[in-house]
């Protein structure tokens, strides 16, 4: 219950993990 | 992590709404996707809702002013009364005098964060193309505003399907675009209310399930 199912990659320098950390 | 946990209901009574930051930790996980398109639908409901009522905009600071209520609601409060914050400094990006896209833009990083949330700095979770889309397209509103693009132009290289085509977003200008977005994403979009709020009212009763559990075990 409750748990999320997601896959990691590592982090890309054009993602949007990077986007949104430029704009925080 | 994990050695201050967040008391919900600690000033008595029934508990009616949770913050999102209260949910990351007492799950000590990432929302998942339909977590994130629910609070993210609900969010921008009740902000219409609040637009309408003339309410003044702010700007969605951190996950602990996103709340989520019983009956599936999902509303942003002031900064300043959950987080424990000191008041935002008046004027710059601060409370009132904000645009409807820049609220947009900082409920997607919120949604953003809430998805990441427990990743290390050198990992990315891999979400599905619509997500990504729908929280790129908030997070960048105001760039889209400013550049007058229309939308994706040369920037999704990998979307060649015809799926993908359909669903292509162009710039997010307001709540009830968002909305309609979220609506899209559900095979039939008329349910959009329904099911979001479904989400987000057991994302609520869960979480409040899951404390009630760990206050025992305490």
């Amino acid at each position: 219950k409750g748990k999320s199912l997601y896959k990691i990659k590592p982090r890309h320098d054009s993602g949007i993990k990077a986007k949104i950390s430029m704009k925080t | 992590e994990g050695e201050e946990t967040p008391e919900p209901g600690a000033a008595g009574g029934p508990q009616d709404s949770l913050s999102l930051e209260e949910i990351l930790r007492l799950y000590n996980q990432p929302i998942n996707e339909e977590q994130a398109w629910a609070v993210c639908y609900q969010c921008c409901g009740s902000l219409r809702a609040a637009a309408a009522r003339r309410q003044p905009r702010r700007r969605a600071r951190s996950a602990a002013q996103v709340r989520v209520w019983r009956d599936g609601a999902v509303t942003l409060a002031p900064a300043a009364a959950d987080a424990g914050e000191p008041p935002p400094a008046a004027g710059k990006l601060g409370y009132s005098h904000c645009t409807e896209t820049e609220v947009i833009e900082s409920l997607g990083i919120i949604i953003y964060k809430a998805l990441d949330y427990g990743l290390k700095e050198n990992e990315e979770r891999e979400l599905s193309p619509p997500l990504e889309q729908l929280i790129d397209h908030m997070a960048n509103t105001v760039e889209a505003d400013g550049s007058n693009d229309e939308g994706y132009e040369a920037a999704d290289e990998g979307l060649e399907d015809e799926d993908d085509e359909k669903r292509k977003v162009s710039a997010i200008r307001s709540y009830r675009d968002v909305m309609k977005l979220c609506a899209a994403h559900l095979p039939t979009e008329s349910e959009a209310p329904n099911h979001y709020q479904a989400v987000c009212r057991a994302l609520f009763a869960e979480t409040m399930e899951l404390h009630t559990f760990l206050t025992k075990i305490k």
